[in-house]
């Protein structure tokens, strides 16, 4: 735990008489291992690390009577103002149906997602539409179905020869004529660097104009988040961030390098495996968890 | 190359250290490292090249030797456990292919009986690995899939029994639980014969790898570590903190979403690449 272990450092510091200025660089130390522990991507913890001393030395926390309780709450606070603001709700295009695409590496849990999302706007009072434009991954297409089952809302599935573009397409048709209000799209894991499946969803993209483009990001991605994110948003313009997996232990640093790398919040958390595990996203908490 | 065509002074050192933790080794096993350079300096490398190379050695000492899969005498069984996503089912298809094309007789177990079309998946595997798949219905035990499994791996005179889990986190005792479960069943079940457990890891991911390892191994024996999706830009440096913690070998590598987009682990290879 950060907090003890800043306690340990200043206790130890003040065995050899008054603190100074130069002790802060100590605890500096160990906020930035606990950083890089969290995931925090190295360029990020470094100028996350500079602010820090500027407020702490700013602040003359070596005269303070509890120098590591406070030096924490400067990096939880500095932490959170990195996050940004708690995520307000999707906001409805002024024209309907609003548009939402998600995108992000293999495995990272869109097709889960997309069916929270679509449960969660439908009990908003919203009428939501599923579009299973995964047509790569056996049985995406049938795991997207099922999703949409169980969350009560309609998927618009490939038929005939359909690649991607024309399954987005149509399904944005269909929301209009049905008619919904919005269209959540599902698309295949891909790589950052995957030229012709970067190409396929810019191409979704221009088809269908979402309002939303979203990120879907594990909690446990590690240093290569950045790039990866800075990769997709080159292709496809990031409107925000879903950041996944938030049951488990991983401490979701690599979240917070991207919204400091990008100025793109996370709206939603994902909580678990079932359909209601969908929460707003509140920065405090992602803060404290990041800390440790 | 940039780093290593420099002189040996701190910046030297400090970049170093930002490549290494930018590959996910993370601190502590980035720091252990460096100080064995450090004293390989002090005993007289200099030039950059052979900084590299005792740089990769320091990285392959870590890493181990390269381990097979032990799946003689058949029948074998090769569990195949991870967390959600990493990369399970589609590192099986791959297997189950490799193993046919070894002339080896392959039985796939669909004991991931929980999340959605996660049988379907496997059974497209199955189909185009050209192998058979044991399934029940979705919601079934995944102890009776693995148990018939089984008996169908000893009636059918199956060389490898490869089966398909649940993804789940390691934080979740009761899915740990379920996981006990089923090895104890493949130990009563096939009594004698060679288990291979492979952790699927995606190579994405950041320090949260070692906590998986650790609490996999805590609920069963690991043999090896399958590193997925190392095609990506990720270095998967955490195989490298991992092996430095457990001594867990990595065994195979995946490196795209083809059915032969699978390879066996050359820590040599890894290394450098770790390097660029
Ligand atoms: N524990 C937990 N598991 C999750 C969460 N979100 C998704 N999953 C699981 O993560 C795994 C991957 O989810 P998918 O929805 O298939 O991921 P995906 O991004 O669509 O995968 P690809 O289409 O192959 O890129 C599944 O086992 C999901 O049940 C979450 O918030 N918590
Ligand atoms: N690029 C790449 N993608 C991979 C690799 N291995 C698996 N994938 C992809 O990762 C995604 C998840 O793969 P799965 O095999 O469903 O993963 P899993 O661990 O079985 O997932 P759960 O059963 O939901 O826990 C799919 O889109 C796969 O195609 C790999 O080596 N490289
Ligand atoms: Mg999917
Ligand atoms: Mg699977």
């Amino acid at each position: 735990q950060l907090q003890t272990r800043l306690g340990t450092v200043f206790t130890r510091l003040r065995g050899r008489g008054t603190l100074s200025a130069e002790d802060v660089d100590v605890a500096l130390r160990e906020i930035r291992l606990a950083l890089l522990e969290a995931d925090v991507n190295v360029k990020v913890a470094r100028d996350f690390i500079a602010r820090v001393r500027e407020a702490a030395v700013g602040q003359e926390i070596w005269k303070s009577l509890n120098p590591g309780h406070q030096v924490v709450q400067i990096v939880h606070s500095e932490l959170t103002r990195l996050l940004g603001e708690a995520h307000r709700g999707l906001v409805a295009a002024p024209k309907p149906p609003t548009v939402i695409l998600l995108v992000g590496l293999h495995g990272t849990g869109k097709t889960t997602t997309a069916g929270k999302l679509a449960l969660h706007l439908k009990k908003q009072g919203r009428h939501p539409l599923l579009a299973a434009a995964d047509l790569s991954r056996p049985a995406a297409v049938r795991q997207l179905e099922i999703v949409g089952q169980r969350a009560g809302v309609p998927v618009v599935s490939p038929e005939g020869g359909e690649d991607a573009v024309a399954l987005a397409r149509r399904a944005l048709a269909r929301c209009r004529e049905l008619p919904g209000d919005t269209l959540v799209v599902d698309s295949a894991g891909r790589l950052h660097i995957d030229e012709e499946l970067v190409a396929e969803l810019a191409r979704v993209r221009e088809a269908i104009s979402p309002h939303y483009t979203l990120l879907v990001l594990d909690a446990m991605a590690g240093q290569d988040a950045v790039r990866m994110a800075e990769g997709f948003h080159r292709a496809v313009p990031l409107d925000g961030l879903i950041l996944t997996k938030l049951d488990g232990d991983a401490r979701g640093g690599a979240a917070l390098s991207i919204v400091a790398t990008l100025g793109r919040p996370i709206l939603f958390i994902g909580t678990g495996e079932r359909l209601e595990a969908l929460e707003p996203f509140h920065p405090d908490r992602i803060a404290s968890r990041i800390l440790g | 190359d940039e780093l290593f065509g420099r002189p040996l002074d701190e910046t030297f050192y400090e970049d170093l250290e930002e490549t290494l933790l930018a590959a996910d080794l993370g601190a502590g096993t980035t720091e252990a490292v460096i100080a064995r350079l450090r004293e390989r300096a002090r005993a007289g490398i200099r030039t950059p090249d052979a900084l590299r190379r005792a740089l990769a050695e320091i990285l392959v000492a870590i890493l181990g030797e390269p381990a097979p899969l032990h799946l003689s005498p058949a029948p074998a069984v090769i569990v195949v456990l991870g967390v959600n996503g990493s990369g399970k089912t589609t590192t099986i298809g791959k297997l189950a292919h490799r193993f046919r094309r070894e002339g080896r007789k392959v039985l796939l177990a669909a004991a991931d009986t929980f999340r959605a079309a996660a049988i379907e998946q496997l059974e497209i595997w199955g189909q185009r690995a050209g192998v058979e798949v044991v399934r029940h219905a979705e919601g079934s035990d995944p102890a009776a899939v693995v148990y018939d499994a089984i008996q169908a791996m000893h009636a059918r005179h199956v060389d490898v029994l490869i089966v398909d889990t649940a993804g789940r986190l390691h934080t979740k005792a009761n899915l740990m639980e379920e996981l006990r479960k089923l090895d104890r069943v493949v130990r009563r079940e096939a009594p004698g014969a060679p288990v291979e457990s492979l952790l699927v890891l995606d190579a994405t991911t950041g320090q949260n790898g070692i906590a998986q390892a650790r609490r996999f191994q805590a609920a069963l024996p690991l043999s090896g570590i399958v590193l997925a999706k190392l095609d990506g830009t990720a270095r998967g440096g955490i195989a490298v903190a991992i092996a430095d913690a457990l001594r867990l070998p990595v065994k195979l590598v995946g490196l795209g979403e083809h059915i032969d987009d699978l390879q066996p682990f050359d820590p040599r290879a890894f290394a450098e690449a770790l390097l660029t």
